[in-house]
C-alpha cells in the first residue's frame, strides 16, 4: 500500500470503523455494521464469480471489446448478481444501485428498477397476482418501452396505437409510422421477454390517450421475437454498452384485453372505457420512481469519480513547493496540496454528499407519497413530482460537470480509459437527457413555484418564500 | 454576518432562502403582469429567469436536507467533518465562478463585497481543515477496487505499478510479435514503404 495513503488514513478524524457505515447509517437508519458486512460479502462473492476480484488482471472491458462482447459481459454480470440475490435471498444489488451491478448497468437491472415497480403501481390486484410472481422467479424478464424515435418525454405525443377489437376481445398493438418505433428502452433489444408498452388506447373509434399495456415480445421457449414484433439493438452508445438498449416495431400484434394495466382504468368486454379521476396522477406518480432512483445513482457514480481522483491526487507528486526549493532532498509534493486541486476536488466532494442526502430526502418523500396513494390520497404528488424533477436536473448536471472536472484533475492519466474516469463521466452524461431533458425538469419546478405563488398557496417547502415576500423582501433589498 | 459566522447553518440557509424567495417572487410578478401575448409566449419570454428561480428553490431544499442530516449524527468527530463539508458546499455555491446563477446571491446587495471576501477566506480555511479527511470521506462510500475499475484509483494507491501491469496486458501489446498481429500488418502496409522509399 502506498505509504502516503496509509499515513493519510491514520491521521483522519473519522474513525475507521465509522467510515464505511457513515453513509449506510444515514441511508437506512439501520445503523448496521451487519448490513455493511452483508454488502461486502455479496460483492466479494459476485466479483469472485466474475473473476474481477483479482485486480492485477486487466479488466475485460479494456480488452478490445466490441458491441457483442460488451453485451455478453453485461449479461454475465447480470446473471451472477441476480443469482446471488436469489440464492442468498437479498435485494442488495437492486437497492444499493451504487456499482456496476445495478440500475442500467446490466441488462437485468431495469427489470427490478423499472418493470416490477411499474406493475406494482399500475396493475390491478388480479394482474399483480399473475405478473409479480412471474417477475420474481425470472419466468419473465421485463423492460419499459415508452420512448419512441420521434417522441421523448412528451408522453402525449406517443403514436403507437392499441386498438380494441371487440370481436376477439383483444388489443392490436401497431407502430403506424417510423417515428412511432420504440427506440432506446434498456433490455428491449435482446434480453426482455415482455415489455410495458405505452400506446394510445382506441376503442369504438375513440382515442382515450396514452395507456400502458403488457406485451409479450419474445417466445418463452426459443427467445425468438414473436410474429409481428421486430426487435433489435440500437448499437454503441457513449456508455452503458453492457445493456441492450433496443428498438421495437409492432405490426398488428394482438394481446388480450386484460393486458391493459387496469389499476386506474377499465375497458369492458364491449369496449366501454372508464378511468378513475386520478388516472393521470397515478401515471405521473409512476414516472417519479425512475427519477428518484436516478438521483441516488448520480450520487454514487459521482462519488466513484471523486474517489479515484482524490486517491490519485494524494499519491501523485508534481512540482516543488517553496520548502522543496530550499532543500531538494524533500522532493516533489502531492498535487492534492495545491489549492486549485483541493478546491476543485473538495468542493465537488461536498456536492456529492449534499446530493446523497438530498436523494434520501427524495426517497423519504416518495415513500410517504406512496403510502398516501395507497389510501387514495394524491395530495403529496405536486411536491414529490417537483422534487424528483428538480433534483434530477440538479444532480445529473452537477455530477456530470463534477466528474469531468475530477477527470481533468488527473491530467493525462485521467484521459486513459483504464483510469475508469471516461466511462464514469460518459455514464453520468447519459442521465442529463435520460427520463427527460434537464431543462424540461427545471420547467416542472418553475411551474410548481409560479402556480403556488400566483394562487397564494404555500406548501411547507415554500413557506420561507411566503414569509420573506410578506415582510417586504423587495423593498429591503433595494 | 462576519468571518466564521458564515459557517453557521442558520446564516447559510438565510442567504439561500433570500435568493430563492427574491428570484421566484420577482419572476412570478412578471408572469402575472397583464399582457396581450399568449400564456405560453409569456412563459417563454421569462424562461431563463424561471430556471434561475427553480434552481434556487431546489438548492434551498438540498441545503436543508444536508443540514437536517447533521442533527442525526451521533459521533462528534464525524459531525464536525460533515458540518465543515456542509459549509463548504453552501459557500462555494455562492462564490464559485462555475456556480450557475451565483450572481443571484449578490445582485440585490444582500451580500456586500466585504462579506464576499470573508466567505472566500472561510472557504480557504475549510479546505485546509478538510484535506486530512479527504481520503476517509471517499473510503466511506465503500467502493471495491473491482467496481471502480480504475488503474489510478485503487485503495492501495499503487498507481504506477497498476498502470504498467494493465498496460502490458492490453491486447495490442500482448499480441505484438505474434504472426499476423496488428504491428506486422501495419509495418508491411504502411511503415515499410516509407522506410524503404517505396511510396
Amino acid at each position: 500500500i502506498d505509504p502516503v495513503l496509509t499515513t493519510t488514513r491514520r491521521s483522519v478524524d473519522i474513525l475507521p470503523a465509522n467510515r464505511q457505515i457513515l453513509l449506510m447509517k444515514q441511508a437506512r437508519n439501520k445503523a448496521s455494521r451487519e448490513n455493511v458486512q452483508k454488502i461486502n460479502e455479496a460483492f466479494a462473492r459476485v466479483e469472485k464469480a466474475l473473476g474481477t476480484d483479482d485486480t492485477s488482471k486487466l479488466p475485460a472491458c479494456y480488452g478490445n471489446m466490441n458491441r457483442e462482447d460488451a453485451f455478453l459481459e453485461g449479461l454475465k454480470a447480470g446473471r451472477i448478481t441476480w443469482e446471488d440475490g436469489f440464492v442468498h435471498k437479498h435485494d442488495l444489488f437492486e437497492t444499493m444501485n451504487h456499482q456496476w451491478t445495478a440500475g442500467n448497468s446490466n441488462p437485468f437491472g431495469l427489470h427490478t428498477v423499472l418493470f416490477i415497480p411499474f406493475i406494482r403501481n399500475q396493475a390491478s390486484a388480479e394482474q399483480c397476482k399473475i405478473w409479480i410472481p412471474q417477475c420474481g422467479s425470472g419466468e419473465i424478464i421485463g423492460c419499459y418501452a415508452q420512448t419512441e424515435l420521434g417522441h421523448g418525454s412528451f408522453v402525449r405525443g406517443i403514436e403507437t396505437t392499441a386498438i380494441f377489437d371487440e370481436i376477439t376481445d383483444e388489443f392490436i398493438i401497431h407502430s403506424p409510422t417510423f417515428s412511432s418505433s420504440k427506440y432506446w428502452p434498456g433490455a428491449l433489444g435482446f434480453t426482455a421477454t415482455h415489455a410495458i408498452v405505452m400506446a394510445r388506447l382506441i376503442s369504438n373509434g375513440l382515442d382515450h390517450g396514452v395507456h400502458a399495456f403488457m406485451v409479450q415480445i419474445r417466445s418463452l421457449d426459443s427467445h425468438k421475437p414473436l410474429p409481428g414484433v421486430e426487435l433489435g439493438d440500437i448499437g454503441l452508445k457513449m456508455a452503458y454498452n453492457a445493456v441492450d438498449n433496443g428498438y421495437a416495431r409492432f405490426d398488428q400484434v394482438r394481446i388480450p384485453r386484460t393486458n391493459l394495466f387496469m389499476k386506474s382504468c377499465h375497458l369492458s368486454r364491449q369496449g366501454v372505457y372508464k378511468a378513475s379521476k386520478d388516472r393521470q396522477k397515478l401515471l405521473y406518480g409512476g414516472m417519479l420512481n425512475s427519477r428518484r432512483i436516478i438521483n441516488r445513482i448520480m450520487a454514487f457514480k459521482f462519488a466513484q469519480a471523486l474517489t479515484i481522483a482524490i486517491r490519485y491526487s494524494t499519491v501523485r507528486e508534481q512540482g516543488q513547493g517553496s520548502t522543496s526549493f530550499a532543500n531538494p532532498e524533500i522532493g516533489e509534493i502531492a498535487i492534492m496540496s495545491y489549492k486549485h486541486q483541493n478546491y476543485r476536488l473538495l468542493s465537488n466532494l461536498a456536492k456529492v454528499y449534499a446530493m446523497f442526502f438530498a436523494s434520501q430526502h427524495c426517497d423519504d418523500t416518495h415513500r410517504i407519497h406512496q403510502e398516501k396513494v395507497a389510501k387514495d390520497d394524491h395530495s403529496g404528488l405536486p411536491y414529490a413530482h417537483m422534487l424528483a424533477s428538480g433534483l434530477k436536473a440538479w444532480a445529473t448536471q452537477t455530477a456530470a460537470d463534477g466528474a469531468e472536472d475530477a477527470r481533468r484533475c488527473c491530467g493525462g492519466h485521467g484521459y486513459l480509459m483504464i483510469s475508469g474516469l471516461p466511462e464514469i463521466f460518459s455514464s453520468l452524461t447519459a442521465m442529463t437527457t435520460l427520463e427527460g431533458d434537464n431543462y424540461v425538469m427545471w420547467q416542472q419546478v418553475a411551474k410548481y413555484l409560479i402556480k403556488n405563488i400566483n394562487h397564494n398557496v404555500w406548501p411547507e417547502d415554500m413557506s420561507y418564500i411566503q414569509r420573506r415576500s410578506s415582510s417586504g423582501l423587495h423593498e429591503k433589498c433595494q | 454576518a462576519r468571518g466564521n459566522e458564515f459557517r453557521s447553518c442558520k446564516v447559510l440557509l438565510d442567504i439561500y432562502e433570500h435568493r430563492s424567495a427574491r428570484l421566484s417572487t420577482k419572476v412570478a410578478v412578471m408572469i402575472a403582469a397583464p399582457s396581450n401575448a399568449a400564456e405560453t409566449d409569456v412563459w417563454n419570454t421569462y424562461m431563463m429567469q424561471l430556471f434561475s428561480a427553480a434552481r434556487a428553490h431546489i438548492e434551498v431544499i438540498i441545503l436543508k436536507s444536508f443540514i437536517g442530516h447533521l442533527d442525526r449524527i451521533m459521533d462528534n468527530a464525524t459531525k464536525t467533518v460533515l458540518s465543515r463539508l456542509t459549509s463548504l458546499f453552501a459557500l462555494t455555491g455562492i462564490t464559485s465562478p462555475a456556480a450557475i446563477d451565483a450572481i443571484g446571491f449578490v445582485e440585490d446587495g444582500y451580500l456586500s463585497s466585504c462579506q464576499l471576501r470573508d466567505i472566500r477566506s472561510q472557504i480557504d480555511d475549510l479546505l485546509d481543515e478538510l484535506i486530512p479527511d479527504a481520503i476517509a470521506l471517499t473510503d466511506a462510500w465503500n467502493f471495491t477496487d473491482a467496481s471502480l475499475c480504475s488503474a489510478i484509483g485503487m485503495k492501495d494507491g499503487n498507481v504506477y505499478e497498476t498502470i504498467i501491469e494493465w498496460t502490458r496486458q492490453l491486447p495490442i501489446n500482448v499480441n505484438a510479435g505474434k504472426t499476423a498481429d496488428v504491428f506486422t500488418e501495419g509495418f508491411e502496409t504502411s511503415i515499410k514503404p516509407i522506410l524503404r522509399g517505396q511510396l
